[in-house]
């Protein structure tokens, strides 16, 4: 199962989501690869080990997707293994699109290669520029996480259009399913809470766990470590579980 | 004066920045503008009156710079005007690349047209794409917000590189001076104090001023006001006021 961790908006918690959420899965038994796909690699600087990094990352894989294999490295957190990004990837776009007859494509092809993984979470930089149509196109489910600020709903409006340019385009066949995760949630602020109704009430597909506002994500990250191994009983930790647990049963 | 508000890292106040310094300079007296440059178009959505929106936004303009000043509209702050992004401006890159023999001088251009403003304030979207390199040319001063996380430092080493690249391609004569702005600060966060003393260790150009956490701050984006319209007395007001005085006085 192929997971797009994908939002337009900045600072949501899309790299803390891939992290957490993949050392979650793994701790329940499932072999996870986190690919880092964003220009400013916090999942890979988060997940290196002291190991060498690897010459080769995501931005050689897409423009050749055998190198795939070589670009995933062990990571940090038992059980995951991360598909290193670097700077050089901001510059994808411009040669696949120059090189490629099918440039949308590159990464769910490339991923062909990384078997023998039961998860894949692709963490998405901001915005929805060719590296997050690829996510779009090779996920099977998009998790799209909103923080309670209404800006980040606006987000998902532009994601859905995308999508649908995508099936009118016969880019994919049909929408993969798309699910909202709010997070940064703090029950005392009332815009969270309306946010959180709101998105019931227009029939929003989400899941059911919350992840709620928790210093100790904030501080786990800073310290490259994942929620389970800084603070392994926190708010944090327990919602991250719940969420993996949730993801299993669907 | 044109400063680019500018940072790789999402969601660490760029916006926020961009909407309440021009809203502190502007009760001070100064003729502001904010240009959006974000396909997000937050801080247009943020600063929109009841009026129709522009036919013509920042993408047209930055194609075509005769059609810089019908992109521009007052704002519902006193004293600032707003000019409009879209979800169109995500293309630009691509379509400026095809058909200018110099797209990274397309924003610098297009304020040419802008005259009669003292202050303009470019929000820039998260990531170092062609517009955000645009808005490094354009500016005299570059302000990078930072969240007291880690990550959003690192965001300053990649734009200093950058900068570097268009010194050195003599893309610009020198560079520009870049000011550090730490936003979202809580003294009461070990971490939030240990990346305040990094920054002057390591002789980083640091704004005095800091911007402290402030749920205010987050409600007024959401209600679409400045912090003064929304909570005058605030810290979150206090705290940009204060930025605004200390910008004025450099
Ligand atoms: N539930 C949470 N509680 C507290 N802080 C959080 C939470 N989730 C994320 N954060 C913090 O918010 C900031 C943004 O998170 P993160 O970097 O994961 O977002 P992102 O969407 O990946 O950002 P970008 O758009 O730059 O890729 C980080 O400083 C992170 O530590
Ligand atoms: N000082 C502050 N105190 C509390 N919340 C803040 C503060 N500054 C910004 N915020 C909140 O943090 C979130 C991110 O801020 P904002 O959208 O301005 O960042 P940005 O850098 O412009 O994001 P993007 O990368 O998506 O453009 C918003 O929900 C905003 O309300
Ligand atoms: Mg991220
Ligand atoms: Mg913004």
């Amino acid at each position: 199962m192929i997971y797009a961790i994908l939002n337009m908006k900045g600072g949501v918690g899309k790299t803390t989501t891939a992290v957490n959420l993949g050392a979650a899965l793994a701790k329940l038994g499932d072999k996870t690869l986190i690919v880092d796909l964003d220009p400013q690699a916090n999942a890979t600087a988060w997940l290196s080990t002291e190991e060498e990094a690897p010459a080769i990352t995501m931005a050689d894989a897409l423009l050749d997707r055998k190198k795939m294999t070589s670009a995933i490295r062990k990571s940090t957190a038992k059980g995951v293994d991360i598909a290193h990004s670097s700077r050089k990837i901001a510059g994808v776009a411009d040669d696949l699109r120059a090189s490629s007859p099918t440039p949308a494509y590159a990464l769910r092809n490339a991923l062909k290669q990384a078997s023998g993984y039961e998860r894949i979470l692709l963490d998405c930089p901001p915005g929805l520029g060719l590296l997050s149509i690829n996510a779009l196109i090779a996920a099977d489910v998009i998790i799209v996480p909103i923080d309670s600020q209404t800006m980040a709903l606006a987000g998902v409006a532009q994601i859905q259009e995308t999508i649908e340019e995508l099936v009118d385009g016969e880019i994919i066949s049909g929408p993969p399913k798309t699910t909202l995760l709010v997070t940064m949630f703090d029950s005392r602020i009332s815009l969270d809470r309306a946010v959180r109704d709101h998105l019931k009430e227009e029939g929003f597909n989400c899941f059911k766990s919350v992840i709620r506002t928790n210093t100790k994500l904030a501080e786990a990250f800073g310290l490259r470590q994942s929620i389970f191994q800084y603070s392994p009983t926190s708010t944090g930790a327990n919602d991250y579980s719940a969420l993996a647990k949730e993801l299993r049963k669907k």
